[in-house]
């Protein structure tokens, strides 16, 4: 039965590695962190420490949120504010190892799912294109 | 075989009717639009015209590379440009009545799919978290 693969194979096989991962660090200001997720294209990326360990994730949604006043988006708040007073920490991780059915259950609610080691260094991300590929894929297999 | 199921759902069966979907008109100045994007919490919606039909999708990131001007954000540039003059045009979309192995393929390449009727209103969205939703349920039975 196809449904297996989903238990043989790991998050590590399929995930994103770290080096083709755009990300922020967190002590950058709000507007780079901004400019960076306009430029890359993507609605949110992770935030990392200067060692590269994973800090949290930081989105479009919650920086133009800090930004939004009563009349307007106040946006000379992006150059006060900085990326780790805003980073959402509360997010689920994977290690390598893990299975690609384990990889599924965290996507359900994430359109990304980080990848850390046993140290919290960051090695990749998972995504739900690479799932829902491999889930194509054993379907006509 | 559990994946036969996959051909035997309909798109209509799994997506967000209409009336729960958050959208912004074509006639909208993109100040309104990014403020329905920001409350709403979405990165992207459908939109539509005055008769609720589909035009395109919307998201953040289209609207901030708008106004990414050489030095900084123009944010002055989102009351004087309107909707229609950045809509993306250029989408999948299906009908309700198209199996759940027609929305996998397009939910490869778009975190959700627009649904509309064969006169263009629109119907509805199928989304990447409910088509994983079935498979992770298609996974245990
Ligand atoms: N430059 C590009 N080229 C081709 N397709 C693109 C693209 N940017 C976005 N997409 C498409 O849009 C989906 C949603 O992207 P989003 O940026 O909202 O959400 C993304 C983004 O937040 C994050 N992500 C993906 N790749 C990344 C990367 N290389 N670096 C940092 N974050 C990434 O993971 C989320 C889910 O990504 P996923 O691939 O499942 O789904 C992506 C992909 O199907
Ligand atoms: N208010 C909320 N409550 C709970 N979870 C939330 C949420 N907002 C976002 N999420 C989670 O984040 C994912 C990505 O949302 P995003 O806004 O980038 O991307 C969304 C958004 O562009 C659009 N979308 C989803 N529901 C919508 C709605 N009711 N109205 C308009 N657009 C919607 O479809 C995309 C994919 O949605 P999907 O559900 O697969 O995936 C959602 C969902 O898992």
């Amino acid at each position: 039965i196809q449904d297996e693969k989903l238990t043989a194979i790991t998050v590590g096989e399929l995930m994103i590695p770290s080096e083709k991962v755009a990300h922020v660090q967190v002590n950058n200001p709000l507007e780079h962190a901004l400019l960076v997720l306009v430029k890359s294209g993507y609605s949110a990326v992770p935030v990392l420490d200067a060692s590269y360990k994973l800090v949290g994730t930081l989105g479009k949604t919650i920086i133009l949120n800090q930004i939004l006043g009563l009349e307007r988006f106040e946006f000379e708040k992006l150059s006060d504010m900085r990326v780790h007073e805003i980073v959402n920490t509360d997010i689920p991780c994977l290690s390598k190892e893990a299975s690609l059915l384990d990889g599924l259950h965290a996507l359900i609610n994430y359109p990304f799912i980080c990848v850390t080691d046993s140290d919290g260094y960051f090695d990749g991300i998972l995504t739900r294109r690479a799932i829902l590929k491999q889930v194509r894929k054993n379907f006509y297999t």
